[in-house]
């Protein structure tokens, strides 16, 4: 059984996934079967629905600017399409010879394959989609790697004013997408990397306040307060590497799934 | 977004194909 790392994925796929199971088994047990009813209408949907699929599937290569879906998605389309055409001949060979096992065989082949196709495309515009969070959380890691020469308060202002909005994103979309995961343990390394950073952001700002204060009346202490502000920015540049790392996890790792 | 819309349709479709398959021989056995 396939393990689905989305819920959104795993609520599409999942019920085919099983019935598919299902389908490879009955036809294993029952090799001299029954006759295999018209298949014609059901494979027709289907194929109707793929060449939408196709459609849609194109647009959003053509509209994106990520240049891995634009790689990865018509090898996933392609996957779909030939599925499908397995399907359209077995369901043909069926209306001629609803015994034929040729046809049965197909008719797995291509099920199989409209499951697969249709996981990878889920997959290829989930991780696009995964690479767009990263990318706001790499913005976030750029940020923090100013915070060492903010020297003034006019600076800090700006600083902060850079840094707020892109942090309310990430946060607000990495609690989306901490709900979307079905792996347990991933879902809570999220949850805790983000309590981290919202802990550790005004924290830092108070430290490049010190500092900066410290430096404009010369007194003593610079050397501490600048060690002060850069622990705290490599903790929440830290916090956000953890946060990369588990966001582009998509299989279930053995020893942490219990 | 379009595309997961359009896998459901793939996946509503499929179901009901392979519902369909599985009927005939699930009187056999």
């Amino acid at each position: 059984m396939p393990v689905f790392h989305t819920k959104t994925i795993e609520s599409i796929l999942d019920p085919v996934a099983q019935q598919v199971s299902r389908l490879v088994i009955l036809h294993e047990e029952a090799e001299d079967g029954n006759a295999m009813p018209d298949l014609s209408r059901p494979v027709q949907v289907v194929s109707a629905a793929v060449a939408n699929l196709i459609k849609v599937g194109r647009e959003t290569i053509n509209s994106s600017d990520d240049n891995i879906l634009k790689q990865e998605m018509p090898a996933a389309l392609q996957r779909v399409e030939t599925a499908s055409q397995l399907l359209e001949q077995a369901s043909g060979m069926l209306s001629s010879d609803p015994y034929s096992g040729p046809a049965r065989k197909k008719l797995i082949e291509g099920s199989r394959g409209i499951l697969q196709g249709t996981s990878s495309l889920l997959l290829c515009f989930d991780e696009s989609e995964v690479r767009k969070i990263i990318q706001e959380c790499k913005r976030v890691l750029d940020y923090l790697a100013v915070a060492e020469v903010i020297n003034t308060m006019e600076d800090l202002v700006q600083f902060l004013k850079d840094l707020s909005p892109c942090l309310s994103k990430v946060s607000r979309e990495l609690s989306v997408r901490e709900k979307e995961l079905t792996h347990q343990v991933h879902s809570e390394i999220l949850v805790r990397c983000v309590e981290q950073v919202k802990i550790l952001a005004p924290i830092l700002i108070c430290s490049m306040k010190v500092y900066i204060h410290i430096v404009e009346q010369q007194g003593k202490g610079v050397e501490e307060a600048a060690e002060n502000r850069n622990y705290l920015s490599s903790r929440m540049s830290d916090e956000m590497q953890e946060i990369i790392r588990v966001l582009q996890l998509t299989t279930y790792d053995e020893d942490t799934s219990e | 977004e379009m595309i997961l819309e359009a896998a459901k349709g793939i996946m509503a479709a499929s179901s009901a194909l392979v519902r369909a398959a599985n009927a005939a021989q699930r009187e056999l056995i």
